[in-house]
Formats: structure tokens, C-alpha cells, sequence
């Protein structure tokens, strides 16, 4: 399933 | 945190400081395509708009910072101060044809159809995309000075530890993010050609020079 990323990286 | 996405962090902060001494110090910013700093720029700014409303880590707060600063002041560097010595003659790549199916692709291949997704999504496609200026700026002209090549190997190195970074999170942490590791990896495919190069020439001492 689909879900908006965790955007820990640079 | 683990070790190759350190030193991918590490390597794409140096790739953007080699390039600003190179351009400082020669008061030049010949062989540079400023296309692609500032597409690079446009990236760096659509992706971390979470500065303002997000924290994660002093870390992710203070190298989000100093890359924004360093894309900006390249920018200024290259189409203020030394714009002079910039050559826009050379710089010729049609920023269209990466903007239009960037935007096209950011609002059908996201994560949700949010302003913030999407623009987080777009800066994720155009970075994959964002080096191809200068790539076609030296198949163009022919030939780079070796310091241009060091800013490429470095920015190249990069991708690739994040690639490394990625598979090992999946490994460890079971964490994928798709989007970005297309994009990577395609990105990544862009500097195949020029490592081949680089090794077989730059390493030995000699220009980069295409025949």
C-alpha cells in the first residue's frame, strides 16, 4: 500500500 | 543513520564545496552549467520547504541549511559575480524538456495529492534529472577541466552511497521509498558513462577530453 515517506534523508 | 548514507551526505557536501572553491578561486565559472545549479537550487528548495514545518534532527535542520546556502550562492556566483567569465553559449540544454515531464510526472506518480507531496515528489524527479545540462554542456564542448570532473565524481559517489543506503535500510529497518529509489537509480545511471571516463582518465592524470 501506498503511504507518504518518513523524508528523514536529504 | 548508517555509514554509506553519512558519507553520501559527506560527498555531496563536498561535491558542492569543490565547486564553489573552483569557481572562488578562479574567479571563473567557465565549463559550468549554470542550468544545472539552478535546477539544483529549484530542488533544494521544493524539498526542504519542511524546514519550516517539520523537525527531525539538528543534523537533517543544519545540512538542509547549508545546502540551500551553497546551491544559492553558486547560483549568484555564477549569474552575478563571475557572470562574465560564465558560458552561456555552451550552457544550451532546453530547460523545458526536463521541467514540463517533471511537473507532468509529479502530480501523476505521487504519494498523496497534497501541494507539499507533490513539490517534495517534483524535487525528487527533477534531481534525477537536474545534472543532464552539464553533462551535455561537456559532450558539447568536448572536454572539462579536472576539477569540473572531481565536483561530478563526488556528486556521482553520492547517488551511489545512497543507493547502497537504501538497500541496506531495507535490510535492517525494512524501509523502502520507491519514488526515491527509481529516481536514484536512474539518477544514478547518468554518471555511469562519466566514471568510466573518469577512471580510465582522470585517475591516470590525464584532461577529460571526449574524442
Amino acid at each position: 500500500k501506498r503511504k507518504v515517506s518518513v523524508k528523514d534523508e536529504l | 543513520m548508517n555509514v554509506f548514507r553519512i558519507l553520501g551526505d559527506v560527498s555531496h557536501l563536498l561535491a558542492m564545496v569543490i565547486l564553489l572553491v573552483k569557481i572562488w578561486r578562479s574567479k571563473s565559472c567557465a565549463g559550468i552549467s549554470g542550468k544545472s545549479q539552478i535546477l539544483f537550487a529549484l530542488v533544494f528548495t521544493s524539498r526542504y520547504l519542511d524546514l519550516l514545518t517539520n523537525f527531525i534532527s539538528i543534523y537533517n535542520t543544519v545540512m538542509k541549511v547549508v545546502f540551500l546556502l551553497c546551491a544559492y550562492v553558486t547560483v549568484y556566483l555564477i549569474y552575478g559575480k563571475f557572470r562574465k567569465t560564465f558560458d552561456s553559449e555552451n550552457d544550451s540544454f532546453r530547460l523545458e524538456f526536463l521541467l514540463v515531464p517533471v511537473i507532468g510526472l509529479s502530480f501523476l506518480e505521487n504519494y498523496s495529492f497534497t501541494p507539499t507531496e507533490i513539490l517534495w515528489t517534483f524535487s525528487i524527479y527533477l534531481e534525477s534529472v537536474a545534472i543532464l545540462p552539464q553533462l551535455f554542456m561537456i559532450s558539447k564542448t568536448g572536454e572539462a577541466e579536472t576539477i569540473t570532473t572531481h565536483y561530478l565524481f563526488f556528486l556521482g559517489l553520492y547517488r551511489a552511497l545512497y543507493l547502497a543506503n537504501w538497500i541496506w535500510r531495507y535490510h535492517t529497518e525494512n524501509f523502502y521509498d520507491q519514488i526515491a529509489v527509481v529516481s536514484g537509480v536512474v539518477q544514478t545511471i547518468f554518471y555511469c558513462d562519466f566514471f568510466y571516463l573518469y577512471i580510465t582518465k582522470v585517475l591516470k592524470g590525464k584532461k577529460l577530453s571526449l574524442p
